[in-house]
């Protein structure tokens, strides 16, 4: 005996995505035109007041968007928005001696080096709803779990990717620095290639 | 090397650090499954160079769901609450024909009520409980079985002189 199943309500949302307007570097206007990516939202219009239980978009190990609420338990945000920490900044490294510095516990010909972090360029970024990939979000994968997933955060390593299935494939941006002008790529590709397995590969599947 | 890639994306801005793959019928060339490597090249490295294998990441393309679940259509009806009824039929017919069954076998008895003798099944079964020899009442098994017709025999086991 089964229980009859109650039809689930089907979200539908009346409501059309308009582009918006907005002013970026404080004169320019720019019309902004959002896109639903595998039901994410992409540069949607920010809601008028910020507040920190704001749900925000995570991936899962095959990189399918699930929304997170973050939620405040004996005080504290469980699921708070992600933390990318200084990751996303530049640093400015200035050499200071000590009579700059000034510090009583200095010598004078003592060398200070003051780390300054200087936030990125949020204009465009700020639009991406979903979780950035971060190195403390690598995986280590391999064998021996020995081989680090960068730079790559989703999908996992042998993850199974269904067709006509949308998943995110994330990295982290400054991975790719050209080591000849210490500068991040601006542009990058994704390429797919066929991997022969060999035979003793097959089967460890399941089933 | 890149001649060896089946899929390629445009170039995209490295700032997202995102981008959205969706894999089609197509990758899998007629197979249920294929083993893929994903890489990315950023624009600083020229196509000779570029080596997919330096930080890869090795994938399973498959055509769908290795447990046979209900296809879309079975879940979207489930979903709106019609879920076919033949199995009640099914449930239900059973009982109705034990109880159809049933009262027809009344009926019948009922009505060959003055037609019936079961004497000679009753006298069979009397028999079989009288191949116990000696008195009943000492096996529990027949205390309540009345016995009556057999007294019983005496036994003379040992002879008296004056025999």
């Amino acid at each position: 005996y089964r229980n009859a199943v109650k039809p689930r309500p089907t979200t539908t949302t009346s409501e059309e995505i308009k582009p918006w307007l907005r002013t970026i570097y404080s004169t320019q206007v720019e019309v902004v035109t959002p896109t639903v990516i595998a039901g994410v939202t992409f540069s949607a219009k920010p809601p008028m007041t910020s507040d920190a239980l704001h749900p925000w978009i995570s991936l899962d190990k095959l990189g399918s968007p699930k929304t997170k609420n973050p939620e405040i338990k004996k005080g504290r945000t469980v699921n708070g928005q992600p933390d990318y920490s200084t990751y996303f900044q530049t640093v400015h490294t200035t050499m200071l001696s000590g009579a700059e510095v000034g510090a009583h516990n200095m010598d004078s010909n003592d060398i200070y080096n003051q780390e300054i972090f200087e936030d990125e360029d949020k204009t465009y970024v700020s639009l991406n709803p979903i979780i950035r990939c971060t190195p403390d979000r690598y995986r280590n994968k391999g064998l021996a779990k020995d081989v680090s997933s960068e730079p790559f955060c989703t999908p996992f390593e042998n993850v199974e990717w269904k067709i006509d299935h949308t998943y995110f494939v994330t990295w982290f941006t400054k991975f790719f620095e050209d080591p000849a002008t210490d500068k991040i790529a601006e542009k990058v590709r994704l390429h797919a290639f066929y991997v022969k397995e060999k035979s003793h590969e097959k089967g460890f599947g399941k089933r | 090397s890149l001649k060896g890639a089946f899929f390629s994306t445009e170039w995209v801005k490295n700032v997202d650090g995102l981008y959205a793959m969706e894999p089609t019928e197509e990758w899998l060339q007629d197979k249920y499954e294929k083993r893929i490597l994903l890489a990315i090249q950023p624009d600083y490295i020229t196509d000779e160079e570029f080596d997919p294998w330096a930080h890869g990441l090795l994938l399973h393309v498959i055509m769908g769901s290795r447990v046979f679940k209900n296809t879309k259509e079975q879940l979207a009806l489930q979903d709106a609450g019609l879920s076919d009824d033949t199995w009640y039929y099914v449930a239900l017919t059973m009982p109705t024909m034990v109880v159809v069954a049933c009262v027809a076998m009344y009926f019948f008895l009922h009505l060959n009520k003055n037609h019936r003798d079961i004497r000679d099944v009753r006298q069979f079964a009397v028999n079989q409980k009288h191949r116990v020899l000696g008195s009943f009442k000492s096996y529990n098994k027949y205390k309540k079985l009345k016995n009556r017709p057999y007294s019983e025999l005496p036994t003379h086991s040992k002879k008296t002189s004056k025999q």
